[in-house]
């Protein structure tokens, strides 16, 4: 493994989104996987439709909430292709679920991969090169305060109450650390990027880790 | 100075200005303890904290807007027999 990696590097990462005031963090992440899995298989970096997931996916809240494992797995049984972000734009807030005719272009899901890796980051390390990015649910109660620099601190795991997608780690300086895109906007954090210390499972980030095939 | 550089529209000597303020100051008092330095953290990549586009949130505010994700349980890697999945059997 190379003691850096970065998918942005490889340009199969997608900019940083703003959930704005819609709880859909969950659909962030999940859709932010898809787009880099599809990228790292040859097609182009394309932006997919998050309020396709946030309106369509039944079984979560929409703004109010959800889980990445039940929009991975209802992404997965329906087969819905995710269509491009322009078509189907973010408007931060939950509405009617738009459907498109089966010859529309979109993305679907052929299958998902869900495990805690807690005590097991390196193997992690190897799916995040292998699979690509992962989604994770962590402990987001300090990043309200979250200025930079890797957290190492303040932290639980097994208390996940946010959904991010890591894209690479760190491990040529002091603190290894994995490199996660949020969704607040590129002005929160390290433009819109926070650093989690790799090894003690801080904020939970290995408790439950997913990562999609298309 | 916050609200012009968060952009926020509620004017002072409101009730909500007020409001806002006091979650600042509460926000301010946790940079403290957020940033006090622990004899177990690696000083020059330790985490900042401090004011953002969130400090005149209450905790119980951003909590319900932005902490809605759901936790998953999910089985150990690699032992998928016992609930660790691809796919098939998470309905």
């Amino acid at each position: 493994l190379p003691a850096k990696f970065d998918w942005r590097d490889k340009n199969v990462v997608t900019e940083v989104q703003n959930q704005e005031s819609c709880g859909g963090c969950w659909a962030f992440s999940v859709v932010g996987a898809v787009e880099s899995v599809y990228a790292k298989g040859g097609h182009p970096l394309e932006q997919l439709s998050v309020q396709q997931v946030i309106d369509c996916s039944y079984q979560n809240q929409g703004c109010k909430g959800g889980s990445t494992i039940r929009a991975l797995n209802w992404l997965m049984k329906t087969q819905e292709k995710l269509v491009h972000e322009s078509e189907y734009p973010f408007k931060a807030a939950t509405g009617v679920c738009h459907l498109f005719p089966l010859t529309h272009f979109g993305v679907s899901v052929k299958d998902f991969a869900a495990f805690d890796f807690s005590g097991l980051e390196e193997v992690m390390m190897q799916k995040l090169v292998e699979w690509g990015p992962l989604v994770v649910t962590v402990d987001a109660m300090s990043w309200q305060d979250y200025l930079g620099g890797v957290i190492q601190h303040h932290c639980s795991s097994h208390q996940a109450n946010h959904a991010v997608l890591i894209i690479g780690y760190d491990t040529t300086g002091e603190v290894p650390y994995w490199i996660v895109r949020n969704s607040w906007g590129t002005s929160w954090g390290n433009q819109g990027y926070v650093y989690i210390k790799m090894g003690e499972n801080i904020c939970g980030i290995a408790d439950a880790v997913a990562a999609v095939f298309v | 100075v916050f609200t012009e550089r968060y952009n926020r529209s509620y004017s002072a000597n409101t009730h909500e200005y007020f409001l806002r303020m006091i979650n600042l100051q509460e926000s301010m008092k946790r940079h403290q303890l957020l940033n006090a330095p622990s004899p177990d953290i690696s000083c020059n990549m330790s985490a900042r904290y401090g004011i953002n586009q969130f400090s005149d949130l209450s905790p119980k505010e951003f909590r319900e807007q932005y902490l809605t994700g759901e936790p998953a349980k999910v089985s150990q890697y690699p032992n998928q027999k016992a609930g660790g999945h691809r796919s098939e059997d998470m309905a």
